[in-house]
C-alpha cells in the first residue's frame, strides 16, 4: 500500500481471483485507485516526511469543527469572529507555512518589517476562497505588565483599527500588508497596501489573527498576482535598531528573531483559508449551526 | 461448522438492516497521512428484501412493485438493500505537499438502509 491507495493485500487478491486478465485486472485497480484520489481530492499518495508539521490550530479547528471531533472543545481565544463565520460556510480549511528561503527581513526606527510568500498553488481552481487568515505568535516580554487601560489611548487587541497614535510602554502595532509590487529601485520598499492591523500588548502570549480575505480571493482567482505579505511590527518608544529587533523577537515572524528553534514549528506564522469546493456541506457542525 | 451454516442460513435470510462497519485507517495503510480520526463508524447495509415489503424496510414505490413482480417471476431480482440516508465526516489530513487540510467529506456513513 506504500505506493497507493488501495492496500496491497487488496489488489493481491482481486488479481489472483481470476475474473480477470492480469493486465484488465491491473487497468481496473487503476481506474479504481484514480476515484478513491479524487475522491480526496489528491493527485497522488501522499507520502508525509517525518519533519512534516501539524498546526496546533489545524488540531484545535478539527476538535472544535468536525462532525466526528469532540464537540466539548470551545473556540480558541485567537481565532477571529471572522474565522468562525468562514468555517460555518467552508467545507475545506487549508494552512500554510511560508516559504522560508523568500522571506526578507529588514529593521528600521523602531519598527521590523516581514516579507512572507506563501506557495498557495496547491488550492484546485474549483475551489472558492471564503475567507482566510494570518496568524502570528506573539510571546510575552518577561516583565512587562499589562498597561492599565484607562490612561491609555490604544483599543482593545481584539479590535482592528487604522490609528497609529501608540503612545503608551508595552504595546506595539502590528501591521499588515498585501505585497503588490516589486520596489521602484532596489533599495526602495515594495508596493503595499495595509489589510489588517492592530495594538497588542507585550504583557499576553497569544496568537494574533489578522483577516487577509481581499488578498488571498485575488490570487486564488486569478485576479492578482500573489506577491505575498509584509508584516509590520512598529514600536513606538524604541531608540533604534537593535532595540527594535530586541523588541521584536518575541513577535514571532521570522526564524532568525528568536532562540528557540525547536518551538518554531509551531509557532511559526500560519496561513489559514477557508474554502467551498461546491461539494457537501460545511466543516461547522449541523448540531452547532442548528443551535 | 453446524453452528456456522445455521448461523449464515440465519443471516442469509436476515431482512435488509444496518450493520456495524468500523473502518481503521492503520488497517489500509492510510494512517501515514489522515491525521485524525484514526477511524470511524462507517456501517454498511445487508439483507434481503422479501415479499412482501415491511413498512420498515424504508422501501419507494418502484421497490414493492419489483418484490411483487419478482414473487411470481424470479428472473426478476428483488429489490436491493441499500443506504437511504447517509452522514459526513471530517478528516484532518495532510495532502500530497504536505499541507495539512481539514476537510468534510459527504456521504461516508451509512445512517439508514433500505430496499430500493
Amino acid at each position: 500500500g506504500a505506493a497507493g491507495l488501495i492496500p496491497e493485500v487488496g489488489r493481491r487478491k482481486y488479481s489472483e481471483s481470476g475474473k480477470q486478465s492480469p493486465e484488465q485486472s491491473e487497468n481496473f485497480l487503476n481506474e479504481f485507485e484514480l476515484r478513491l484520489l479524487n475522491m480526496f481530492g489528491l493527485k497522488r499518495r501522499p507520502n508525509p516526511s517525518r519533519q512534516a508539521v501539524v498546526p496546533q490550530y489545524m488540531v484545535d479547528l478539527y476538535r472544535m469543527h468536525s462532525v466526528n471531533g469532540d464537540h466539548s472543545t470551545k473556540r480558541p481565544r485567537s481565532m477571529g469572529r471572522h474565522a468562525e463565520r468562514a468555517a460555518s460556510k467552508a467545507n475545506t480549511i487549508r494552512s500554510f507555512h511560508h516559504e522560508e528561503s523568500m522571506e526578507a527581513l529588514a529593521s528600521l526606527k523602531g519598527r521590523t518589517t516581514q516579507q512572507f510568500f506563501f506557495n498557495l498553488t496547491s488550492i484546485p481552481g474549483e475551489e472558492l476562497i471564503t475567507s482566510a487568515e494570518l496568524r502570528v505568535y506573539r510571546d510575552q516580554v518577561l516583565g512587562v505588565t499589562a498597561a492599565p487601560t484607562s490612561n491609555t489611548s490604544y483599543n482593545s487587541s481584539n479590535s482592528s483599527n487604522t490609528n497609529t497614535s501608540t503612545s503608551v510602554g508595552g504595546i506595539h502595532r502590528i501591521n499588515v500588508y498585501e505585497v503588490f509590487g516589486a520596489p521602484a529601485s532596489p533599495r526602495g520598499e515594495p508596493l503595499t497596501r495595509l489589510l489588517d492591523t492592530r495594538l497588542v500588548q507585550d504583557s499576553l502570549s497569544r496568537w494574533e489573527s489578522f483577516d487577509v480575505s481581499p488578498a488571498v480571493s485575488q490570487w486564488s482567482s486569478g485576479g492578482s498576482h500573489n506577491h505575498g505579505f509584509m508584516v509590520e511590527v512598529f514600536h513606538p518608544d524604541t531608540q533604534g535598531v537593535e532595540d527594535a529587533q530586541r523588541q521584536s523577537r518575541h513577535v514571532r515572524v521570522s526564524r532568525s528573531l528568536h532562540e528557540d528553534q525547536d518551538s518554531w514549528p509551531q509557532a511559526r506564522p500560519l496561513l489559514v483559508t477557508y474554502s467551498h469546493d461546491g461539494r457537501g456541506n460545511a466543516v461547522l457542525h449541523r448540531d452547532k449551526r442548528q443551535a | 461448522a453446524g453452528h456456522r451454516k445455521q448461523r449464515r442460513k440465519h443471516q442469509h435470510k436476515a431482512n435488509c438492516h444496518r450493520h456495524e462497519l468500523d473502518v481503521d485507517f492503520s488497517e489500509v495503510g492510510w494512517n501515514e497521512w489522515i491525521v485524525a480520526p484514526p477511524g470511524y463508524h462507517a456501517f454498511y447495509c445487508h439483507g434481503v428484501c422479501p415479499f412482501p415489503l415491511a413498512d420498515h424496510l424504508n422501501s419507494t414505490n418502484h421497490a414493492i412493485v419489483q418484490t411483487l413482480v419478482n414473487s411470481v417471476n424470479s428472473n426478476i431480482p428483488r429489490a436491493c438493500c441499500v443506504p437511504t440516508e447517509l452522514s459526513p465526516i471530517s478528516l484532518l489530513y495532510l495532502d500530497e505537499y504536505e499541507k495539512v487540510i481539514l476537510k468534510n467529506y459527504q456521504d461516508m456513513i451509512v445512517e439508514g438502509c433500505g430496499c430500493r
